[in-house]
């Protein structure tokens, strides 16, 4: 359970950078 | 939701983006993003933070989507300028009550909003010098007043 723990961890992590350049890039 | 102690250095302008929900939801847009990209630098490994950063995500987008229409938000350079105007017209307003000897709740609270609401513009890139100095004095003036006060001294 922890590799799959911290996979979902970096992978939410990663989306939320990417939402944050979206976000971003529009403006 | 509440914020996870790893977050608290964002905790005051959160509430800053709240208290201006309705009164100017571009203040509010843009202290919500600084707290977005502070508290991914704070936390965003901890799965309490992460979670409440996804929520401050959601909210942000739905707020950019209301928005798309206001140029502040669409527009860097207009929201650089609508922040920079809003921040310093609470400090000015303070300075003049401190200057004018009128020491209350309300100014120091504009001194420490106005200070807020300098960080919020790193937003946008580095801090001018005088922002730099603004925000020092008006986040110095803030606590001395309000510590005057809560001990009975008369501020100087």
């Amino acid at each position: 359970t922890g590799s799959v723990g911290t996979s979902v961890a970096s992978a939410e992590q990663d989306e939320l950078s990417n939402r944050l350049a979206k976000l971003r890039d529009q403006m | 939701m509440a914020l996870p102690a790893q977050l608290r250095p964002i905790q005051h302008h959160l509430r800053t983006a709240q208290e201006h929900e309705a009164r100017d939801p571009v203040v509010a847009y843009y202290c919500r993003l600084y707290a977005m990209q502070s508290g991914m630098k704070l936390d965003s490994k901890t799965p309490e933070c992460r979670k409440f950063l996804i929520k401050l995500m959601d909210q942000l987008e739905s707020m950019k989507k209301e928005m798309s229409d206001h140029d502040s938000i669409t527009q860097e350079v207009v929201g650089n300028a609508h922040i920079e105007n809003y921040a310093l017209k609470m400090f000015i307003y303070a300075d003049n009550e401190d200057r004018g000897g009128r020491f209350h709740k309300n100014m120091i609270k504009s001194f420490y909003t106005s200070s807020l609401l300098l960080d919020v513009l790193c937003v946008f890139g580095e801090l001018s010098e005088e922002n730099i100095q603004h925000r020092k004095y008006a986040r110095w003036k803030a606590t001395y007043i309000h510590n005057c006060l809560k001990s009975g001294e008369t501020p100087q």
